[in-house]
């Protein structure tokens, strides 16, 4: 394993051991910038871990990014890893993230669905579930952007067990959504949340599981405009944008539709590339690239966050 | 680890609504054999689609049948998963 966050390869994908041995080591490495916390345990009792950048402070605002929910989506979680490295690296340096450090503090999960990848290094590199099985089912795991409690069990998610978007018994029931919507909820002053996903270049915002528009839509599409605009500067990438039930389809029981509906209004879901070679199989020579224009994404939305308190 | 050697990415370019729909009935004529990579959303969004190779044939003639666009985005995916882990390797070592 690699015993330092410099040695460690940003431009290869990794197991998930290896992704926790580095979490552990940047957390060594820079303790007074990072944190790790422990929220929950996945449904095959592995641990569910979240980085939080903060210079201190309490019950400060903050911002949430969560990346690899769906397991097969190896690119989420190296942007994220890469996207953890840069923020502990630009601290002091970039004016605006020192300046949203200072006030806010930003949560990280990496691998939200750490079960479902252990799977896609072990057995099935195109799995995209949890690996929660029930009594009497046959069929394994829930997909877990569609359990969450805003519109559950709508248009765009399954009651299959068998499917890949099956949305599970109950809203929540998937003990890595639990573990969010505890944590998030007990925070109570989550402002901006990120869902980073794979691929088709989108950025998008709530609802899924409704066509009707928000009443920050305006504010919204304007945000996301302004951040794929900063993206397309950097390597020349091309995004839509919109709503997700309007640039997308129908999707119900979706992340940024319960954290719009649990309050926090700025909630944006990112599909990053392949801009139509690969699929979920993207390269690793593109990680970098990839996680260089999301940041700037990323970082545009932090910025009107910032500068938008609510 | 399974195998998907002979799968294919198909990527479908539906012209209208009822293509769209035609793509979702091909869903559920064939239950957990489809893979969609991008579902089937709106006419101007390609549809990618993982198809075992013991499905390729039939699945092409429905595609044909229906004068559906497709082009082979993965022509093999297991030689795409042999890469990715070649590479895993080469940067542990």
């Amino acid at each position: 394993l690699e015993r330092s966050t410099s040695s460690f390869s940003y431009s290869s994908y990794h197991t998930l051991e290896e992704i926790y041995s580095w979490i552990d080591n940047l957390v060594t490495e820079y303790s007074d910038i990072v944190s790790k916390i422990q929220i929950g345990h996945s449904f095959e009792n592995r641990s569910i871990l979240v980085l939080k950048f903060s210079t201190g402070g309490s019950q400060r605002p903050a911002i949430w990014i969560d990346s690899g929910i769906h397991s097969r989506e190896w690119i989420t979680h190296a942007t994220g890893i890469w996207t953890a490295k840069k923020i502990v690296s630009e601290y002091g340096k970039d004016r605006m993230l020192t300046n949203i450090l200072n006030t806010t503090d930003i949560f990280m999960e990496i691998v939200s669905n750490p079960d479902g990848f252990a799977f896609t290094h072990s057995m099935n590199r195109l799995w995209r579930k949890n690996k929660s099985n029930r009594p009497g089912v046959f069929c394994l795991g829930v997909d877990l952007n569609r359990n969450w409690r805003s519109g559950f069990g709508g248009n765009g998610s399954n009651d299959n067990p068998c499917s890949e978007t099956y949305h599970g018994p109950y809203p929540h029931s998937e003990p890595e959504v639990a573990a969010i919507v505890d944590f998030i909820t007990a925070h109570g002053n989550v402002k901006l949340l990120i869902s980073i996903h794979s691929y088709s270049q989108m950025l998008m915002y709530p609802y899924g599981h409704s066509l009707e528009p928000i009443s920050n839509q305006e504010e919204l599409y304007s945000v996301a405009k302004d951040a794929v605009q900063a993206l397309y500067e950097v390597h020349g990438i091309k995004y839509i944008y919109g709503s997700i039930s309007t640039t997308l389809y129908l999707a119900s029981g979706i992340t940024v539709d319960w954290a719009y509906d649990s309050g926090i209004k700025y909630a944006f879901s990112f599909e990053l590339r392949d801009t139509g070679r690969y699929g979920f199989l993207l390269p690793a020579t593109q990680i970098i690239p990839t996680a260089q224009e999301t940041w700037v994404a990323i970082r545009t939305i932090m910025e009107h966050t910032q500068n938008h308190p609510y | 680890q399974m195998n998907f050697t002979g799968d294919q990415v198909l990527r479908v370019l539906a012209k209208n609504e009822k293509q769209i729909s035609l793509l979702r009935d091909l869903e559920g004529l064939k239950p957990q054999k489809l893979d969609f990579w991008r579902g089937p959303a709106r006419p101007n969004l390609p549809v990618d689609m993982r198809v075992p190779f013991s499905e390729l044939k039939d699945v092409k003639a429905f595609l044909e049948s229906h004068g559906l666009a497709y082009s082979i985005m993965i022509k093999d995916i297991q030689v795409l998963l042999d890469e990715e882990r070649a590479a895993m390797a080469k940067s542990r070592r």
